[in-house]
């Protein structure tokens, strides 16, 4: 007993789709297959829908999807460009496409900023890394006194806020990551340089006949 | 210790930005 719509929506990509995602991304058109074969796990782990709401994002990155977490929220809301409260299949791919090793580094700066940027207003303040801190601290059962935390935040905007003006503006965070290159490692996933390799299942549903990577 | 580190560095590594998870079978 399915209903019109999810079926409807659960198709494969066509081939334009495949063929425009490709052209917008470093990815090509057999990565972009592969992709869907991964999108289509994760899509269709609560509702058969073809659209990853955040439930189901959750329960790809926890195993549970009951588990609230404020990074995930953040990755999600990325993800969900067009603020729909779920991601489609384009979504998807672009978003990862600044997780390619080969994707500009400024792209992976721009996202990192917009991550912790928790409220869009341009601006990474002090009282969003300290929500941030306070999070991370929940997360990994870590218990901190107040006056710890505030030390790492002073020591923290000592180092990235040069104009002292209590919020890291882009140019700061640049600098900033550009000092601290580790901080850019969790917006490079080496695994999408062979997803073709990860999902080779996409071959079965293929939209090109010649099969290049 | 952790009062010697950066804010950030402590942030990144949360769970929920563990994207590489999603690839992993």
């Amino acid at each position: 007993m399915g209903c019109f719509q999810s079926k409807a929506r659960r198709q494969y990509p066509g081939h334009e789709d495949l063929v425009l995602l490709a052209s917008q991304t470093a990815f090509s058109i057999s990565e972009v297959e592969a992709l869907f074969e991964l999108f289509k796990s994760i899509s269709s782990s609560v509702i058969d829908d073809g659209l990853i709401n955040k439930e189901e994002f959750q329960l790809a990155l926890f195993k549970s999807g009951k588990k609230e977490n404020l990074f995930a929220n953040r990755i999600f809301a990325l993800f969900d460009v067009k603020q729909k409260g779920v991601i489609d299949f384009g979504d998807f791919v672009r978003a990862l496409n600044v997780f390619h090793p080969n994707a500009p580094h400024e792209d992976k700066v721009g996202f990192s900023f917009k991550l912790y940027d928790l409220d869009g207003t341009g601006f990474i303040e002090r009282k969003e890394v300290k929500q941030m801190l306070i999070a991370i601290l929940c997360e990994s059962e870590m218990r901190l006194s107040d006056e710890t935390v505030e030390l790492i935040l002073n020591k923290t905007f000592l180092e990235t806020d040069v104009n002292q003006d209590g919020k890291i503006d882009k140019a700061e965070w640049e600098n900033f990551v550009s000092r601290n290159p580790s901080l850019l490692k969790i917006m490079t996933l080496p695994y999408l340089r062979d997803i073709t390799t990860t999902f080779p299942s996409f071959v079965f549903n293929s939209e090109v006949d010649d099969i290049a990577t | 210790r952790p009062a010697t580190m950066n804010a950030f560095e402590l942030i990144s590594t949360s769970q929920g930005l563990n994207l590489g998870i999603l690839f992993e079978k």
